[in-house]
Formats: structure tokens, sequence, C-alpha cells
């Protein structure tokens, strides 16, 4: 199995005002692959928690619009995550 | 030498059984390891016992690395190692702890996974075992726990990261924790699990918003904690009951270990609070376990002070 490649995939921070924008997150994560880092799974979401979810560069641009569509307030955390993977690695050697 | 060992730098579980080697053999009068169990893929749980011979001493267990991907995790057992040996006779606080008490700390819980997230996916988080009858594999160890176990019906499916197992303690990591507490069950007076991120200090209850009788005396532990913790770089961590905090979440160890009797339970979310997420550039290894260190310091202290 080839190691990972995370090319151009984003993080979001999304912040819910309501339960109806809870559950529309909810809803996108059932119909696209959300990696949740903050909370850990989707049925955690609630209104007024600051939720933070990983998603692939195809489908960012759908998720985006979703998104604006339905008037959320959201940042993009990290752009192209690969680059900050491998960016982490910032010390040299003693 | 690049395949040296650095606390500057995360690393892999190769070097960190090396290092574990080392450590023992450098300061043998103070540090002895020992194997609690094996993993799924049967790699060795190392628990370092960190103080003097005798076991009957006060003593606080402190785990890290129980979910892959939280890399600055591991990172600060290894730092807390290195300062306890590093200062013991010269920092007041740290050789009046030692005097009186052992550390005994699992330098990383979920070594297949973390070995996974080096090699594999660097944002794994469950263990690696291998679900009967599916594809996906892994269990999340900290929702493997027989506390309110599986309580929260929407992580049916192995395919969830928060995926419980298919029974409480179903996992040999969990097992080997489980066992070793309760095999020292007289002697540790204080719990203490490090996960990343968010900078939280939480404690129970996770599965219910309910408060424990001692909710008062966690709060105030916690914020002294948070209040020393940011005393070094201005660190804000906010700290509370786990369920009210942040949601709740069945089947942790944190309130494994405060239903088992020990009534300090706590756990760390370390830095940061999103910018890099899991991916914390290694520059921000030593401030994170510097201030880190800080609390954890006094929750010791703390303990050594308030526990029969």
């Amino acid at each position: 199995v080839a190691p990972v490649r995370f090319d151009r995939e984003k993080v979001f921070r999304v912040k819910p005002q309501d339960e109806n924008q809870a559950n529309i997150i909810k809803d996108l994560a059932k119909t696209n692959k959300l990696d949740f880092w903050y909370p850990d799974a989707s049925h955690h979401v609630a209104a007024n928690m600051t939720v933070d979810f990983r998603v692939s560069e195809k489908e960012s641009q759908s998720l985006q619009f979703a998104l604006d569509q339905n008037k959320m307030h959201y940042e993009i955390l990290i752009h192209d995550l690969q680059e900050v993977i491998e960016k982490q690695f910032d010390v040299k050697e003693n | 030498t690049p395949d040296r060992h650095s606390y500057a730098k995360y690393n892999t579980w190769d070097k960190i059984v090396a290092w574990t080697e080392k450590m023992m053999h450098k300061r043998p009068e103070m540090i002895s390891r020992i194997k609690i169990g094996t993993t799924v893929e049967d790699n060795p749980l190392y628990v370092l016992k960190i103080g003097k011979k005798d076991e009957r001493r006060k003593a606080i267990f402190m785990d890290c690395g129980i979910h892959a991907r939280e890399w600055i995790s591991p990172a600060f057992c290894q730092w807390f190692v290195y300062q306890a040996t590093k200062t013991y006779g010269k920092n007041k606080i740290m050789t009046k702890l030692l005097d009186r008490m052992n550390f005994y700390v699992l330098p990383v819980f979920n070594i297949d996974g973390y070995i996974w997230s080096w090699k594999k996916n660097r944002l794994w988080r469950k263990n690696r075992s291998k679900n009967q009858n599916f594809k996906c594999i892994g269990t999340d160890l900290n929702r493997n726990f027989n506390v309110s176990w599986n309580s929260s019906p929407t992580t049916q499916s192995p395919c969830e990261d928060t995926y419980p197992g298919p029974a409480p303690e179903s996992e040999k990591e969990t097992k080997a924790v489980t066992d070793f507490i309760q095999s020292h069950l007289k002697s540790i007076k204080a719990y203490i699990t490090v996960h990343s991120y968010s900078q939280l200090l939480l404690f129970p209850y996770g599965y219910t918003s309910k408060l424990p009788p001692n909710n008062e005396e966690l709060t105030k532990a916690a914020k002294i904690g948070t209040d020393v913790l940011s005393t070094r770089y201005e660190t804000r961590y906010i700290y509370g009951p786990t369920a009210s905090t942040i949601y709740k979440t069945p089947g942790s160890s944190l309130d494994w270990a405060y239903n088992l009797g020990i009534k300090h339970t706590f756990a760390f979310e370390l830095r940061d609070e999103g910018r890099f997420g899991f991916l914390l550039p290694e520059s921000r290894i030593k401030p994170t376990c510097k201030e880190t260190m800080l609390a954890v310091k006094f929750i010791a202290k703390y303990i050594l002070k308030h526990t029969s």
C-alpha cells in the first residue's frame, strides 16, 4: 500500500450558528467524505461549535458551493494539506 | 546523525523504543521499563516507571499517543521522562516529587496506529485491528473502555473514526492498560491522558453531563493547572468537565479510571487551536512541552499534597 498523499486537500473551519446549520453539516457528511478533526465525529456537531474537517480537493469545491448557498460562515485553515504535512518537519537535525 | 532520537523532533516508533532502552541504561536507579502487553500487531507496550524502586509510594499514570495522528502527545511523554530525570536533584519541585512518588509513563498507547501514521497515512486515528466481516480497519481506543461503552448508537460502523470496537476492552492495547492500572490501583492516585489539539484541560465525566462528586476540587486543580501553564508563553487553555466543555464521549479512559476509583483524572488536549491542528510543526514541540510540564508538575504536587 503506497503512503496516502493529501495534495491540495483542505481543512475547513465552520461555525454553525443554529441547529439548522449544524444539520446541514451532518447532511454534508453523509454525501461527502469528511474527516472530522474537531469534534471527533459528525454526530457531535452542534450549534455554536467550532467544527474543523478535512475534505479532498475534488469535493472541496462542491462543499464550498453548498456552504455559500446556505450562507454559512467558514474559513479554510489549510489549503494544501500535503504541503503542511511536509512542512511540519521544520527542525534541522541537532 | 539522522536516525538519532531528538526531543525537538517527532520520532518514529523504532527511535522511541531505542530511546526507552537508552534511558533505562542511562538512569537505572530511576527508570525501569515494564512490558505491560502487546498490540494487535505484536508491538510491545512499554511503560516507563520513573522514580525510586519502592512500589508502595503514590503514583501517577500518564499515557500518550492513544490517537495515532496526535504526534505532539508522544513527544510530550518523551519530554516529561527526559526532564524528570534531568532535573531531579536540580529542580526543587521535581526532586520533591520524585523523592515521594512514582510516575508510570506510557509513551505511545496506540503503537500500531502511530507506525501507520508514519508509514502510510499521516491522518490515521484508530488502532489497526481488523473488524470481522468489514473492510474497514481499526477501533478508537478512547471509546473502547468499559464505561458507558457504546452508549451513542451512531458509531456502530467500523468505518467510523470513533468506532468503539465490537465490545468493551476488545482491544489488546486497552486490556493491557486496564490490567496494569488495576494491578497498581493501590498506589495510582491520578491518571493523565495526553491528546491534541484544542488547548483544553478536561476532567470527568465525558459520558454524562452529570458532575463528578469532587467537581469543585477538579475544577480548582484544572484552573490552577491552566494558569500555571500560561505563565510560560501565555498559551490560553480552557478547562472543565468533558461533556459540557466539548461534547459527550462514551467509553473514554478518563471516565473509566475515575469510576475505578482514581478520583483525579485529567485529559490534556495540547496545542494548537487549529492553525496546524494535528500537524503542529516540530519548531513548536519544545514550547508546547515546556508549558505543559508546568501544569503536569503542578497536578503532581497537588496529588502529593491532597491524596492519602
